[in-house]
């Protein structure tokens, strides 16, 4: 039975496409099969897998456009076990062609469920903007995770996710779940010691218990084409990465 | 004659808030009068004023939907010669209102042109997404200011604001110009390091000499609801955002 997962922050830069990458590589590590989705028509994802994200290549939009079948649209990445389908800057468009469609939340949601997927994971990186492709995204989601900065805007905006959540469990997804991710994180910094401490107490159990510190190892690795733990094995953000995979592991499959 | 000068970059938070803020008050401060306007659904600029985004309050969408005179939509912002038109979650709409509209790029543009401004300087702080928010605040501006991060992402997305400069520029604003604008550079950093050379190499003068280091005081000011220069005048960064005032100012008036 596959997983599908999203990373959705409408703060941006708060590394949600890092976790994406990452986590699903060290699923991947773990011996599960990940296929990654580049929702964004920043097309970050794609560029961090060391593919040129050239308009007029297949994206996730012709699964919603033309119908094409989901099995002609990913690839292989060269890490074996882990897959994805890339995205270009006409992805931008599809906020405009998705809402005019019946049901259009569950467009992407019909698309994974016409055929059996190999795949243990599917992992939504999402654009910065809370609109039809993030509806889409959560409405096929059984987990939500939010990558969140400890600090003011990005916790400010945790408001405006939780009243979508709210939204997408009443309309359409009754059993989406989400947990808060601390990311860039810097021990030393005050404000984020505050912060993060404040989170946790309001939202208890809600947040991972896993917190990815600052590490320019990560900005290395997106100039590299490679996953974190394949860039930097030994880096304290791959330790980290692979011990949110374990968490998640836990979380999914223990429960 | 008013200067409309336009926070753009697709690629989430690289500062871009945390800059129109910081800029607003330094012109302010170097004796212009100056109106920021939030054109983002996250209204974090709002926030940044200590005003809460409350859903229901007046917006600049106002002025788009119903017609209301932008004079009656500014507030003062406690700051003498410092202006803001406030924004709340429900400007995450406009993305779908305004492209109904005939001739929608020059939404803003218009209504800006019904009254003679009493202001020097108005500055639109953009959402990360180039959507039809962002060709209006383009199609209205004389200057774009682009944030940039000296980092892989950041760099690449560069290329779909240039082919969105070219677009505006040759339907709606021919007079539209561009600059890229360092910030949240660590000088310790050696990715920050090669990617800036790189960036000053390719674009010439097109990245203003000033750059804007980190400076957790930033974070800070954001949570204290105050612009840099209240908050901690003799920060680093305050200092950086009085030296890109002039050097706007010296851009503008001096030329
Ligand atoms: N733990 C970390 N330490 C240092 N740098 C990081 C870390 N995580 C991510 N980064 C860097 O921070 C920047 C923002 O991360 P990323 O692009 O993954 O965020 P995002 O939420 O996907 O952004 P967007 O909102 O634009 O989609 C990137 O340059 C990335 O390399
Ligand atoms: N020079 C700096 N040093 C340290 N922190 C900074 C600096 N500039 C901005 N920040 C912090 O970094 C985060 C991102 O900045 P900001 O929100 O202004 O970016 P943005 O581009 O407006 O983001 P978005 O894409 O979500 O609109 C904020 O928490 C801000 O306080
Ligand atoms: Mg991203
Ligand atoms: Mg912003």
């Amino acid at each position: 039975m596959t997983y599908f997962i999203s990373i959705t922050n409408e703060k941006g830069g708060v590394a949600k496409t890092t976790t994406a990458l990452s986590l699903g590589a060290a699923l991947v590590e773990a011996g599960r099969q990940v296929l990654l989705v580049d929702l964004d028509a920043q097309a970050n994802l794609t560029l961090a897998l060391g593919t040129d994200p050239l308009n007029g290549h297949a994206t996730i939009l012709n699964a919603v456009a033309d119908q094409s079948p989901i099995h002609k649209l990913w690839r292989e990445t060269g890490i074996p076990g882990l897959f994805f389908i890339p995205s270009n800057h006409d992805m931008g468009y599809s906020e405009r062609i998705l809402p005019a469609r019946p049901e259009y939340e569950f467009t992407l949601k019909k698309a994974f469920s016409e055929i059996s997927l190999p795949f243990d994971y599917v992992i939504f990186d999402c654009p910065p903007f809370l609109g039809s492709v993030v509806i889409n995204a959560l409405t096929a989601s059984q987990l939500l995770i939010i990558p969140t900065q400890a600090e003011y805007f990005s916790i400010y905006a945790l408001k405006n996710m939780m009243s979508l959540i709210r939204r997408i469990r009443s309309q359409t997804n009754p059993d989406l779940t989400y947990r808060l991710l601390l990311t860039m994180f810097d021990r030393r910094n005050r404000i984020h010691r505050t912060l993060s401490e404040q989170l946790r107490a309001s939202f208890g159990n809600g947040v991972l218990e896993t917190v990815i510190m600052v590490d320019t190892r990560l900005r290395e690795s997106s100039i590299a084409g490679l996953p974190i733990i394949y860039h930097a094995p030994k880096s304290r953000s791959a330790l980290q990465y692979r011990e949110l995979a374990q968490e998640i592991l836990q979380y999914v499959e223990k429960a």
